[in-house]
C-alpha cells in the first residue's frame, strides 16, 4: 500500500 | 501514473524544452520574465526537497533533477550569460517576486496536510506555482511583440497544468480515498490564470495573425 503521506506527483 | 499525468509531464517538459532551445540557439531570452523563471526555480527546490529522502520511481526522481536542472540553468542563462542578459528587459519585468511569496508562505504556514517543514515547504511551492506566471503575463501585457516561440512556452506551461487537473479528477474517480484539495486548488487557480491567455492565442491561431494581448 503506497503511503499516501508521500507525493508522488511532480 | 496514467495517460493525463504522462501528456501532463511531458508537456511541461516540453515548455522548459521549448524555453531552453530559444535561450540556447538564438541566444535570446526577449519577452521572457526572470522572475517567473526564479519563482519557478523556488517551486521545484521547494517541492522536490525529498528528492533524496522519499524515492517514489526512477521516473519521478529522473524529472525531478531535469526540472531542478532545467529552471536554474534557465535562471543562469538571463542573469549571467554575456549575450543572452542583454536581451532581458530588466526594465519592464519588474514584478516584486516578495509580494507574491509572502502571502504564499503565509497560506502555508495556515493551510497545509501536515505542519511539518517538508510538508509546508510542499503545501508553498503549490501555492507559489500557481501565481508564478503572473510576472510573465504582465511582462506580455507590456512588450507588444510576442515571438512564436515564448508563446508556444507559454501555451504549453498553461496546458501542463490543465492536464494535471484532468489527472486529479481521474485518480479521484479510480483511486480510493485519493482527496488532495491544495494541488487541486491550487492547479485550478493557476490554470484560471492562463484563461485569457489562452483564449487570445487560440484566436491568434485560428485567425493566423500575431498573438496580441491587449493592453
Amino acid at each position: 500500500k503506497e503511503n499516501t503521506s508521500k507525493h508522488d506527483e511532480l | 501514473m496514467n495517460i493525463f499525468r504522462l501528456t501532463a509531464d511531458m508537456t511541461h517538459l516540453m515548455s522548459v524544452i521549448v524555453l531552453l532551445l530559444k535561450i540556447h540557439t538564438i541566444k535570446s531570452c526577449a519577452g521572457i520574465s526572470l522572475k517567473t523563471q526564479e519563482l519557478y526555480a523556488i517551486v521545484f527546490t521547494c517541492r522536490y526537497l525529498d528528492i533524496f529522502t522519499d524515492f517514489i520511481s526512477f521516473y519521478n526522481t529522473i524529472m525531478k533533477v531535469i526540472f531542478l536542472w532545467t529552471s536554474f540553468s534557465i535562471v543562469w542563462y538571463m542573469r549571467y550569460h554575456k549575450i543572452v542578459r542583454r536581451s532581458y528587459d530588466k526594465d519592464q519585468d519588474t514584478f516584486r517576486h516578495v509580494f507574491l511569496m509572502l502571502p504564499c508562505l503565509v497560506l502555508a504556514l495556515l493551510i497545509n496536510e501536515r505542519f511539518t517543514f517538508k510538508e509546508v515547504m510542499w503545501t508553498f511551492s503549490f501555492y507559489l506555482e500557481a501565481v508564478a506566471i503572473l510576472p510573465q503575463l504582465v511582462l506580455l501585457q507590456r512588450t507588444r511583440n510576442i515571438d512564436n516561440l515564448t508563446g508556444q512556452y507559454i501555451f504549453l506551461l498553461g496546458a501542463y497544468r490543465a492536464l494535471y487537473i484532468l489527472n486529479w479528477i481521474y485518480r479521484y474517480v479510480t483511486e480510493p480515498n485519493y482527496v488532495h484539495w491544495i494541488p487541486w486548488m491550487s492547479g485550478l487557480v493557476q490554470t484560471l490564470l492562463y484563461g485569457d491567455f489562452f483564449y487570445y492565442y487560440f484566436l491568434s491561431w485560428k485567425n493566423n495573425v500575431k498573438l496580441q494581448l491587449p493592453a
